[in-house]
């Protein structure tokens, strides 16, 4: 999990850049 | 077409039904999920960079111009991730398989998008807010990985894509069955499916030839080509430059990681 935090991070987040 | 054997006309209604749905999702993603429209992009389509410019571009140092190109991968990453987030059936994945397809079919994906951002009549890709030829990339120490993207935004953009076309066939490639160490490859096998179905009958309401799914298929090999010479580059740099490579985002060195 430690090797991919940004992904994880990116898949579990409901806002997203294209929201922003 | 007539009605096949043990098929009723309900049943291939709710079939019509369902793939009509697919396209709906799959198109919106791409177009929500686009990181500059299409008008955008006519918009600028005559904005080059001028000689200095280029010139300036091409004195930069590797390092330089390697951390302005991973800069820019990662945001086209981002707006990928959530292109797939957005594709239904993919958040019903396992997140591990989610991301090993993120991780092996992002680049893909990247690739396809590239050909919206070319513009065919001076050969140029729209590169940090201007569009740029391929000399202006030198810096990058990477002629043959450049020059091959350029062929390959060439050749996608010459099959004449339309968006509902190029988002159908991104989710069918971000869903590819045959990457390694999936653990349910019969749920992205199902997925992938549904999303070619689709993008057939997208095709053949448009009155497309079959030669035209055949030809974006074709390109299939040199993406692949692509992203593996993209990951060698990258190991070669990152021998060379350490601790640039370190400084690269972390989602881009996630994502590129073996």
């Amino acid at each position: 999990k430690e090797k991919h935090k940004i992904l994880h991070q990116l898949l579990q987040n409901s806002t997203s850049p294209v929201d922003l | 077409n007539p009605v096949p054997e043990g098929c009723s006309q309900l049943e291939i209604g709710h079939t019509f039904l369902h793939i009509e749905r697919i396209t709906q999702n799959v198109v919106k993603s791409h177009i929500e999920t686009s990181q500059f429209s299409t008008e955008e992009l006519r918009r600028l389509a005559w904005t080059f960079y001028n000689p200095e410019e280029t010139h300036s571009y091409i004195s930069r140092s590797a390092e330089t111009m390697w951390q302005k190109c991973a800069v820019q991968i990662t945001n086209a990453i981002q707006y990928i991730v959530e292109f797939a987030k957005r594709i239904s059936g993919f958040m019903d994945l396992c997140q591990n398989d989610q991301i090993i397809l993120l991780k092996a079919g992002c680049m893909d994906v990247l690739l396809i998008r590239m050909c919206r951002a070319y513009n065919p009549i001076n050969n140029t890709l729209f590169f940090d807010g201007k569009f740029a030829g391929a000399q202006l990339f030198k810096a990058l120490g990477c002629d043959d990985l450049v020059s091959a993207i350029f062929e390959l935004a060439k050749s996608l953009s010459r099959i004449q894509m339309t968006e509902e076309e190029m988002a159908l066939f991104s989710a069918a490639v971000l869903l590819s069955p045959d990457r390694p160490w999936l653990t349910d490859v019969q749920k992205v096998q199902k997925l992938q499916k549904k999303v070619y179905v689709a993008l057939q009958r997208c095709l053949q309401n448009k009155g497309a030839s079959e030669e035209k799914l055949a030809k974006m298929v074709s390109k299939l090999p040199l993406m692949r080509s692509i992203c593996n010479l993209h990951i060698d580059k990258l190991e070669f740099f990152r021998l060379v430059h350490p601790e640039t490579a370190y400084s690269f985002p972390p989602l881009y060195r996630e994502v590129f990681s073996s």
